[in-house]
């Protein structure tokens, strides 16, 4: 563990927080994107498969279990809170997201490092995460200006991939044999996708008004 | 016993 990746998992941390805080708090998913919530309870639920088989770490197994848990937790939320599911905009929320996971599926059965049933789905998860952003980031140009709590979100779950590309330099040069392409270039894309957001999120820290 | 063969990432 090194200070780059345990920034980027407190940042991942705090994005699905604020996110719950968001939706349990105010009863409130305007300008959230539910097939993007979807598309990470896949990723997780795919990424973490073996929860149950290999053990790393107590702080490894419990972030497991809290991203597992937050994220369907908010699925469900967006689905059958009655509160909360009035305020989904599903008319904006259109992006056709089942298209993304096939291409990951394939991908994934043609690029990945070991060809086992495990290490597959991993790769899955890998590449759908980097394309899950993309119906909130829709949703969001739809939807013009965004409220603070959806836009921090957003950034700090931009921001989390950011910092474990930090931590993939930092352990391709401290940790002999530590090369996984597949990891950094999905970890990269992901991270490129939230370019102009970053620069529009930037923008309104200089000028002082809300996300345009 | 957890054997631990996988990622040790999140």
């Amino acid at each position: 563990m090194n200070i780059f990746r345990l920034a980027g998992d407190m940042t991942h941390l705090a994005s699905v927080l604020v996110l719950l805080l968001k939706i349990h708090t105010i009863k409130s998913c305007a300008g959230v994107s539910l097939r993007t919530q979807e598309l990470y309870a896949i990723v997780f639920a795919t990424r973490y498969l073996d929860i149950f088989t290999s053990f790393v770490s107590v702080y490894n197994t419990f972030m497991k279990l809290v991203f597992l848990g937050s994220s369907f937790s908010i699925v469900w939320y967006m689905r059958y809170h009655k509160a909360v599911h009035r305020t989904y905009d599903r008319e904006q929320d259109t992006f056709r997201h089942w298209f993304l996971v096939l291409p990951c599926l394939v991908l994934a059965l043609l690029i990945h490092e070991k060809f086992t049933f495990l290490e597959v789905l991993w790769t899955f998860s890998l590449y759908l995460e980097a394309v899950a952003i993309l119906p909130q980031l829709v949703l969001l140009q739809r939807t013009r200006n965004i409220d603070n709590l959806t836009g921090q979100y957003i950034f700090l779950l931009g921001g989390y991939r950011g910092l474990y590309i930090l931590n993939w330099i930092y352990r391709y040069f401290t940790e002999p044999h530590f090369v996984h392409w597949i990891t950094w270039i999905a970890g990269l894309v992901q991270t490129l996708l939230y370019a102009d957001f970053f620069y529009y999120y930037f923008l309104r820290f200089i000028g002082g008004r809300g996300v345009e | 016993i957890w054997v631990y063969e996988f990622k040790d990432e999140l």
